[in-house]
């Protein structure tokens, strides 16, 4: 038997929100520990990891893991359903074919209850070694997704270049070029509207705006965002969920031919 | 000119 209640709606449908744009079906992997999730998009350029530990749920109860294979877009459907203060529980049993999602009031005067079929999702896993970057640069998460869509209007590709001056995100198209720097601004007081950057070594990448753009989805996850850079690695960009998860996104680099 | 490259290549397929 897996249930596991949160508090709030809102929460869930943001993490929908999140990843509805990347993946179109992915399993949601249940254990003791918690939900995650790994999916690639149909491209195999970018990757979205989802974790969702127990102790941010209000219940949680997973006798054996269990992977739910859930269609992204069916989910999302059902998930409009609920209001964003109402009390969710997701419910499955260990040999069943589908998941019970009920909604309850913060009044308790109405609950809800949509039955959704589960799917076989064969999909691919990929191990992802966790390691130190060259480079992080940790924003407001408001900030990116503001850089993403203002460069997206420039060009196609953004160039992210980390220096001892800040880092800069640069974009060139037919119409001109676009360069947004920001500097390190560790000391403000306020912690969300920090910009921290640290680096080893000056690095310079290129990649797809299209695929940041689907990332910021997940603004309204988190007051901060975190861009993890490594030469010739896949970029790491992620959110955390209050301090009981993360989304991480990651994008392949586009590579000089 | 650049192109676009792939996670698969970047890592491990479990």
């Amino acid at each position: 038997m897996f249930e596991a209640r949160m508090a709030q709606a809102a929460l869930l449908k943001k993490v929908l929100e999140a990843v509805k744009d990347l993946v179109t079906d992915a399993n949601w992997d249940c254990t003791s520990a918690g939900i995650s999730l790994q999916a690639m998009d149909s491209s195999h350029v970018s990757l979205v990891s989802l974790l969702m530990r127990k102790d941010g749920f209000d219940m949680y109860r997973c006798d054996r893991p269990i992977s739910l294979g859930i269609n992204i877009a069916s989910m999302t459907k059902i998930m409009k359903c609920a209001n964003n203060n109402d009390a969710v529980t997701l419910r499955a049993e260990d040999e069943g074919d589908t998941v019970v999602f009920t909604f309850e009031s913060a009044d308790q005067e109405k609950v809800s209850e949509f039955e959704m079929k589960l799917m076989d999702i064969d999909s691919e896993h990929l191990g992802i070694p966790e390691r130190e970057h060259t480079a992080t640069v940790k924003m407001p998460a408001s900030e990116f997704h503001g850089i993403c869509r203002d460069l997206s209007t420039i060009g196609e590709t953004v160039q992210v270049s980390v220096t001892k001056e800040g880092v800069q995100f640069t974009a060139s198209g037919d119409t001109g070029k676009g360069t947004i720097t920001l500097r390190n601004n560790s000391s403000v007081d306020e912690e969300s509207q920090q910009v921290v950057i640290t680096m080893q070594e000056e690095l310079s990448l290129s990649f797809a705006l299209r695929y940041l753009n689907f990332f910021t989805k997940a603004t309204a996850l988190a007051d901060s965002v975190t861009l993890s850079m490594t030469a010739d690695l896949p970029l790491v960009v992620e959110y955390r969920i209050e301090d009981t998860g993360y989304i991480r996104y990651f994008l392949a680099p586009k590579i000089d031919d | 000119t650049s192109t676009q490259g792939r996670l698969d290549s970047f890592f491990k397929v479990l």
